[in-house]
């Protein structure tokens, strides 16, 4: 993992007189690789290791008797920071009913099971919540949030037509006759260069003003994800992340680019395909993660 | 790569980008441009083209083709009657998409299939693959939620031997490869198919999400290990991500990307073809 690497880089500059700009060249390259091997958008990590190696050539570590050790010290607090400090948990004003969830992402994320997963999440916690289905396209999607509204005992609310913002509206019209005080809306998975569905995700999103809006998205994405977080997030606005399949051994370098680029907090993980596998999300965890 | 005509460090570091960007990975993406440097030492070429053509070839290099014992065109004759071909992959991958998509086009070849609907775990996975197992036209053969996948792929291939049927196309479910007990199922499930049939299944694809990065070496290296992955289906290609990781996957597991995902409808797929995937890649 990288602190061994950089362990043994600094083991073969013990020799040197001072630690400079020149051999700390070679622990920024390892840092790098390990960040680019991890999935960390690669613009991404070429600043970030600009950061550390400034930070790196602080009076503190040249003057240090273990500077490997202090520079993985400063990997990991620099890491830990951009994932956002503190949990940051969901907004839903409490004298809002319905208060209302809206999920969008890429597909095949998990988005619908995360809706039912919070929907029980927020069951637990004493609110009334129903599932709104408006992926009216995938096949079965309507049917796949039916199974799991009935086996957490959380009504789901559907329509005919294959109308998204009918079944959005709808289920908000469902929700205040039923005195449900949340409202969750899945909806389907799109690109972020399908003009028509950022378009269709844009309408439902002025529609339904939700309180939170959360991009979900699955965490053994590549280089890509800051493109896609950035598009989602310059035409939604989003509030949240959700970060899914965290119970796989991606290392996730996705999140740290997303966090980098929209600065908007990471507020769930799902960690597995059950309806309970849902947490809320750590900070240094996931960094540790990502540096291996 | 924009009117260069020889290999200098501001051509390597862009390549370099270009190919990282690409998911193509660090080591590999370094051992791409070693080669290069060699192959191009003292050399200048002519044209921007006939460079570009060189880094194009070095890359090609890294991807294996398919073989001639599994096909890839679907009017290709096959080596065994009922062949059964089974579809694996993590969680949202496209398997069912996919199946979907190969059960088309082997009907649209003409040939008998058959859809084996073995993912009796997820929500509604039944009722996904039958409404595309009424588009594409095929019967399919399932036994819903909480059935055992063992038994349906039995219940597939027997019925498959008993009424001639060409092609047997068997969805699984999503599983995680660090998963070992959904592993193991998944072995179990090739266990089970092969009483029925010792050869089958003949071929075995690993459907790759597009977007993933470096865990999709992680992924073939695992599902290899506990079933015979013949070929990749690399899905989701219609988006932004370049799939650069099948470089890795191919050289380091001689894998073939048979197949790719370019969107949601059940001709959104294509035979893969290296040179517009190393084009594409280089964009
Ligand atoms: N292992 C694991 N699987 C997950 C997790 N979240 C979702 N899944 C699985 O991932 C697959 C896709 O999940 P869905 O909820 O259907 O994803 P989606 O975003 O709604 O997909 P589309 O609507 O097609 O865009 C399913 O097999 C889920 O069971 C997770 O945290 N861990
Ligand atoms: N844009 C695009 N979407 C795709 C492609 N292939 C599949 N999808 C979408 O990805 C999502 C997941 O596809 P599925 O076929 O359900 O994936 P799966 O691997 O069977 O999922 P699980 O069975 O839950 O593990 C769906 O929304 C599909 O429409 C593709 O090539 N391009
Ligand atoms: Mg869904
Ligand atoms: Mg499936």
């Amino acid at each position: 993992n990288l602190s061994d690497k950089l362990e043994l880089t600094f083991k073969k500059l013990a020799g040197q007189a001072t630690i400079n700009e020149v051999n700390i060249g070679i622990a920024m390259r390892d840092i790098k690789r390990a960040l680019l091997s991890a999935d960390v958008n690669y613009k991404v990590a070429k600043k970030l290791v600009e950061d550390i190696r400034e930070k790196s050539l602080g009076e503190s570590v040249i003057k240090s008797v273990s500077p490997a050790q202090m520079i993985v010290k400063i990997v990991n607090d620099e890491l830990t920071e951009i994932m956002g400090g503190e949990n940051q948990p969901l907004n839903l004003p409490p004298k809002k009913i319905p208060a209302i969830v809206m999920v969008a992402g890429l597909q095949g994320s998990g988005k619908t099971t995360f809706c039912a997963k919070l929907a029980k999440r927020l069951k637990k916690n004493g609110k009334n919540p129903i599932l709104v289905a408006a992926d009216v396209y995938r096949p079965a999607a309507i049917e796949q949030l039916r199974t799991l509204g009935e086996q957490i005992d959380v009504p789901v609310f559907s329509v005919e037509e294959p109308d998204a913002m009918k079944a959005a509206l709808g289920g908000l019209e469902a929700a205040k006759s039923g005195a449900k005080d949340v409202v969750i809306v899945d909806t389907a998975g799109r690109l972020q260069i399908d003009e028509v569905m950022m378009a269709e995700a844009e309408a439902l999103k002025n529609r339904l003003s939700p309180d939170e809006l959360l991009f979900v998205v699955d965490s053994m994405m590549g280089q890509e994800a800051v493109n896609t977080a950035k598009a989602f997030n310059d035409r939604l606005d989003f509030d949240g992340v959700v970060l899914t399949k965290l119970d796989g051994d991606a290392r996730g370098g996705a999140a740290l680019s997303i966090r980098q680029v929209v600065e908007k907090p990471i507020k769930f993980m799902s960690v597995g395909e059950k309806v309970d596998d849902l947490d809320v999300f750590y900070p240094d965890r996931m960094a540790q993660r990502i540096l291996g | 790569s924009k009117g260069k005509t020889e290999v200098d460090d501001e051509f390597l570091e862009e390549l370099e980008n270009i190919l990282v960007a690409a998911d193509v990975g660090v080591e590999t993406t370094l051992d791409i441009v070693d080669a290069i440097t060699e192959r191009s030492k003292g050399k200048t070429y002519r044209s921007e083209e006939e460079l570009n053509e060189m880094v194009m070839e070095e890359i090609r290099k890294l991807l294996v083709e398919s073989s001639h014992d599994h096909p890839v065109d679907f009017d290709a004759p096959l080596s065994a009657k009922p062949y059964v071909i089974m579809i694996v992959g993590v969680n949202g991958a496209g398997k069912t998409t996919s199946v979907a998509k190969l059960a088309h086009n082997y009907d649209k070849a003409g040939k008998k299939v058959v859809i084996a609907a073995a993912d009796t775990f997820r929500a509604a996975a039944y009722e996904q693959l039958k409404i595309w197992a009424d588009r594409a036209g095929v019967p399919i053969i399932g036994q819903g939620q909480g059935a055992d996948p063992a038994s349906v792929v039995f219940d597939s291939v027997s019925s498959a031997v008993s009424k001639g049927t060409d092609v047997v196309l068997v969805d699984t479910a999503g599983r995680l490869h660090n998963k070992s007990h959904l592993m193991e199922e998944l072995a179990k499930i090739m266990r089970v198919a092969k009483k029925k049939i010792p050869e089958a299944p003949h071929e075995v694809l690993l459907v790759l999400d597009g977007t993933t990065g470096q865990n999709a070496v992680q992924q073939a290296r695992e599902f290899t290990k506990f079933v015979n992955v013949t070929g990749l289906v690399v899905t989701k290609l219609d988006g932004t991500s370049k799939g650069g990781i099948v470089l890795s996957i191919s050289r380091e597991l001689n894998l073939p990307v048979k197949y790719i995902g370019v969107g949601e409808k059940i001709d959104d797929l294509q035979l893969f073809d290296r040179s517009s995937f190393v084009e594409a890649l280089l964009e």
